[in-house]
């Protein structure tokens, strides 16, 4: 079902 | 001086109940707009944002911004000591090692305080965007909650596919697979049973089942969810807190291999 993405590359870090 | 009182205890205890699966300790930004968090689980994968706003509290004082780092799981504790009826105070002083929860009971006869250690806490903050989302579905908490659920039984993950016909729900495995479609509803007695689908462009994702399956925990707190999409950016999934504010959650999608 496919490579689970991380949320902290979708958002950049302050 | 920090000091924030809800009238009924329930709330907090709802919004404890909605992310201590996904967050083990999050730091607590105070200031006079209100309380806000923004925390990823262990495993980055997803974020939970909770704003709730001073003046959706019954008394809100915060003479100087403070971030208190809490653990999650002892707030949890400490909340479930209190009576879904009973007033709740937070107190905190300025520089606070520690911060206090006063419990009181509606006939003002018991009056329980407890103190937590407060804990210094790397902070990562995340930018987030303002997008416009290809879809956006409102619908039944109660019914979102049951078919994640539902098709938990069936694979670790769950394809949301969005388009004008509805919202199709589906999760493969070895054992089988199911699929569960909505159509936008008609025409609804409680504006809280409807389906409501706001499509610009048709959107299907993968989600992991064991994230969706936490954020059904913030049910009790909204009678309806909202899920907006877009192709290759993260779900959000948000529920209103009362007229005191929101939570949202964010998941990673799953990506093709």
């Amino acid at each position: 079902t496919g490579t689970q993405g991380r949320i902290d590359s979708f958002f950049k870090i302050l | 001086m920090f000091e924030a009182r809800l009238a009924q205890s329930a709330i907090l205890k709802k919004v404890l109940e909605a992310v201590k699966d996904l967050l083990s300790e999050a730091t607590f930004e105070c200031s006079d707009s209100g309380i806000m968090v923004q925390a990823m689980d262990n495993a980055h994968v997803s974020l939970v944002s909770l704003n709730l706003r001073s003046d959706g509290f019954d008394k809100f004082r915060c003479d100087r911004n403070l971030s208190m780092g809490m653990n999650i799981t002892t707030m949890t504790k400490i909340l479930r000591c209190a009576s879904s009826e009973d007033t709740v105070t937070l107190r905190a002083w300025d520089n606070p090692d520690n911060i206090i929860f006063i419990f009181e009971s509606p006939s003002k006869e018991k009056l329980a305080e407890y103190e937590m250690k407060l804990i210094n806490m790397d902070q990562e903050h995340l930018g987030i965007p303002e997008t416009m989302y290809s879809c956006v579905v409102k619908m039944p908490s109660a019914e979102f909650a049951r078919i994640c659920k539902d098709l938990s039984q069936f694979g670790e993950a769950i394809t949301i596919a969005c388009s004008k016909e509805g919202v199709k729900f589906s999760a493969a495995g070895d054992y089988g697979n199911a699929n569960i479609k909505l159509a936008q509803t008609a025409e609804v007695d409680k504006e809280e049973e409807a389906v409501c689908i706001d499509m610009q462009e048709p959107v299907k994702l993968t989600f992991a089942c064991r994230y969706l399956n936490s954020f059904v925990k913030a049910t009790p707190l909204c009678a309806q969810v909202k899920l907006s999409m877009s192709a290759d950016v993260p779900l959000v999934c948000e529920y209103s807190i009362g007229e005191i504010g929101h939570i949202r959650y964010y998941l990673a999608p799953k990506i093709d291999d």
